[in-house]
């Protein structure tokens, strides 16, 4: 969590499409407000 | 003097001009009042986006990754992925309005990611690439053009009816309606400013809907101010503005201001004080409080050059920045602007207090409560010329004074900087012009428009 902000952010599984087809990938992402 | 100042044609670079001048720009967070402020410590150096992919002959619109290598208020510097370290290919771009998203928005809304045509062959399997890089590495927030927008909102509309600063008699309000709202400034026009022959508003006034300037309906009477009465024999009934249905602003759609205490006395007609100047922001002066009015606004005036009618007063409220004890500036290596007929190198306070017969007004009564605001001198921002407030141009902070920030607008004289408080809603960070439409005023002379 950035506690300047109060955002809480977490390792997710993120799908990247390309032309080569889709992946996913472990990022640290944040969903929506806090 | 800056009225004559023309609108410039719009193309301004705000990448070129910091690079070419290695200039910082204040970041979004330092500008308490712009949208996404307090979310903006989430946005860092070194965070990954899906970006629109310019560099290719692909008939559709398609993604690529790229990474935030810099940031410039709004204004990110983006390198897509596999340049690694050439930065010959890097761009520029807004991100509250460029087709910027977070890592998995092209999968969630069926786009393609499609590598810049240059290196498409230099690297065979982009899969292992892409999961190399991107494993741990961060994203945007999924909600940031949604908080984007939510944060844009505002409280006024066209029709809405609101008492402003007489910009022709500073000593008074008048009546005015919101004709236009870009990024919360506000175009007022004043309920009687005529109109010309070819249907344009005679006289109008630019202001942050934060700006201590304006004030509810009925505020005037309120406090005591000099209003002026509305020439009701004016018709502005043909300007869009005035077709509306017309509504009373009230005090919740207002900044609220910091309380002030009265006990163990206030400020006193009569008592000195340094003030900015209202009329050439640039200079701190010897000033008096002429009146004080109730809820702690109080009528100023600078010492040596009123007119004596009063028409010269301005209203600033006891909380405001723009009025500091005696001995700030001495004690803040600022030139204090004197009386005419004294002189720099034999003012004292002291002496001055007692040839006027005057007392100074407490120091315990001003706002100069120290703020980490961020700011630092150099850096670049957004500002209104006050004294044409309809424009924003591009600026610079010269000085750094407690709250106070002397501000130089870049390709203009020094003769034309102005000291604002470090949370004015009249500064935006780079960038704000672009996000919400409004025009910025470009430097003038030979800079790099493209």
């Amino acid at each position: 969590t950035n506690e300047a902000t109060g955002r809480k952010w977490e390792q997710k599984q993120v799908q990247i499409k390309t032309l080569e087809g889709e992946f996913s990938v472990t990022m640290w992402a944040s969903d929506d407000k806090k | 003097s800056t009225a004559v100042r023309k609108d410039a044609s719009s193309g301004f670079n705000w990448g070129c001009y910091l690079e070419k001048h290695g200039c910082l720009a204040a970041p979004v967070s330092c500008f308490r009042h712009v949208p996404l402020c307090a979310q903006w410590e989430d946005i860092e150096v070194g965070l990954q986006v899906e970006v629109l992919n310019t560099c290719t002959t692909l008939l559709t619109k398609v993604y690529w990754i790229a990474t935030v290598i810099r940031l410039a208020g709004y204004m990110a510097l983006l390198r897509y992925m596999g340049f690694e370290d050439d930065d010959r290919h890097d761009f520029w771009c807004n991100l509250g309005i460029a087709d910027v998203h977070p890592i998995g928005w092209c999968a969630v809304n069926s786009k393609l990611l499609v590598p810049p045509q240059e290196f498409n062959k230099r690297i065979s399997d982009w899969k292992s690439y892409l999961m190399q890089r991107l494993v741990g590495a961060s994203t945007i927030p999924v909600d940031f053009h949604v908080m984007m927008t939510d944060s844009m909102k505002c409280p006024f509309r066209q029709g809405v009816r609101v008492e402003v600063v007489d910009r022709s008699l500073v000593s008074r309000t008048r009546t005015a309606v919101v004709d236009t709202v870009i990024g919360g400034r506000l175009r007022l026009i004043y309920e009687d400013a005529g109109l010309g022959s070819s249907g344009e508003v005679l006289s109008d006034f630019w202001c942050h809907m934060l700006s201590p300037l304006i004030h509810p309906i009925s505020w005037s009477v309120r406090v005591g101010h000099l209003i002026k009465e509305t020439d009701k024999s004016v018709d502005m009934s043909s300007h869009p503005a005035f077709r509306k249905v017309f509504c009373d602003s009230v005090p919740g759609q207002f900044k609220k201001l910091r309380t002030v205490y009265l006990e163990g006395g206030f400020f006193r007609e009569g008592m000195k004080l340094e003030a900015i100047d209202p009329l050439n922001l640039g200079n701190i002066c010897v000033a008096s409080i002429r009146k004080v009015l109730f809820d702690g606004y109080l009528m100023v005036s600078i010492d040596g050059v009123e007119i004596g009618d009063g028409s010269d007063w301005f209203c600033y409220h006891a909380s405001s920045h723009a009025i500091l004890p005696t001995g700030y500036c001495q004690s803040n290596d600022i030139s204090l602007t004197l009386p005419p007929g004294y002189d720099q190198a034999t003012f004292t306070w002291d002496k001055y207090l007692e040839e006027t017969g005057a007392e100074a007004a407490p120091r315990r009564l001003f706002n100069t409560d120290a703020v980490q605001h961020g700011f630092v001198p150099d850096m670049k921002l957004e500002a209104v010329d006050l004294m044409e407030p309809r424009l924003v141009c591009v600026a610079t902070v010269q000085r750094c004074v407690g709250r106070l920030l002397l501000l130089h607008f870049d390709g203009w004289e020094s003769e034309f900087d102005q000291w604002v408080d470090c949370e004015s809603p009249d500064i935006y960070p780079v960038g704000w012009c672009e996000l919400t439409g409004y025009q910025l005023q470009p430097p003038i002379g030979p800079e790099p428009l493209e």
